[in-house]
């Protein structure tokens, strides 16, 4: 996984 | 659905308070700086506000139903440009100034020790007179920079597959929506209908020329990544990645 798609994929705070 | 409902007025309160906050560089800056420490500055900065970037890119109504690619590509598409709205909103008071953050603001002539970096400086203090002459309202400036994103790769792509073209589809009325919010941004101000057209049309204008210096700005932090001047690393280094590796 890139940081990207992790970053993009990760439910908000 | 309801976002059909969503008006200019919504729409912009929602992507103000997508806004990320004030990003510090938190490093002890050693004067004179040399090539190399303003390029690591710089760049540390970039990846920290990237970061930040993503959260506020998902937080643009109706950004997280398009596709997984699209939300992909437009942000590897126009990151840098995005970077340097910012830095031009942060610097429009400040003639003469680039305010990168509160805790790293460099002169015109600080661009000298880091080779081919002042013509890129002097490209963004050109477009922040622009914007100081304008007078930009934030409520303009979230619109222009929320624009900057869902247009950034609208003529490189065609899509092939239905979810392809269901995301482009979507994308397409997003932009509507934010074309819409400007327009009635716009339209706070007490001008004529003609200045509002006029003023419309010098703002988006703009945009071109932030491109422009957006890639002159890519190609630069390729070269100083190919002569070991920085190391980039992490997420920059994935994006930078993007905007070079095709080919």
């Amino acid at each position: 996984h890139t940081k990207l798609l992790q970053l993009l994929t990760t439910k908000p705070e | 659905h309801h976002r059909a409902a969503m008006g200019p007025e919504e729409f912009i309160s929602r992507i103000m308070e997508a806004e990320p906050p004030d990003i510090y560089l938190m490093e002890d800056l050693k004067k004179p700086f040399t090539e190399t420490s303003m390029m690591m500055s710089l760049t540390n900065l970039a990846d920290k506000e990237l970061v930040l970037m993503i959260s506020w890119a998902k937080k643009i109504p109706g950004f997280l139903e398009l596709s997984l690619s699209d939300q992909i590509h437009l942000l590897k598409c126009c990151w840098l440009e995005i970077l340097m709205l910012g830095l031009i909103w942060r610097s429009v008071d400040h003639p003469g100034k680039l305010i990168f953050s509160p805790d790293f603001k460099l002169n015109r002539e600080e661009g000298q020790c880091v080779e081919g970096i002042m013509e890129i400086f002097d490209m963004l203090l050109a477009a922040t007179s622009r914007f100081r002459e304008l007078k930009l309202r934030r409520e303009e400036y979230v619109c222009l920079k929320a624009m900057i994103l869902l247009n950034s790769n609208l003529c490189s792509s065609s899509p092939q597959t239905s979810e392809e073209l269901e995301s482009r589809s979507k994308l397409l009325r997003l932009l509507d929506s934010v074309i819409d919010s400007l327009v009635w941004a716009i339209s706070k101000l007490g001008l004529t209908t003609q200045q509002q057209t006029l003023r419309l049309g010098h703002l988006t204008m703009l945009l071109s020329h932030i491109r422009h210096v957006s890639n002159k700005g890519m190609d630069h932090l390729c070269t100083m990544k190919r002569k070991n001047v920085v190391l980039v690393y992490d997420l920059l280094l994935e994006m930078l990645d993007a905007n070079t590796s095709s080919g």
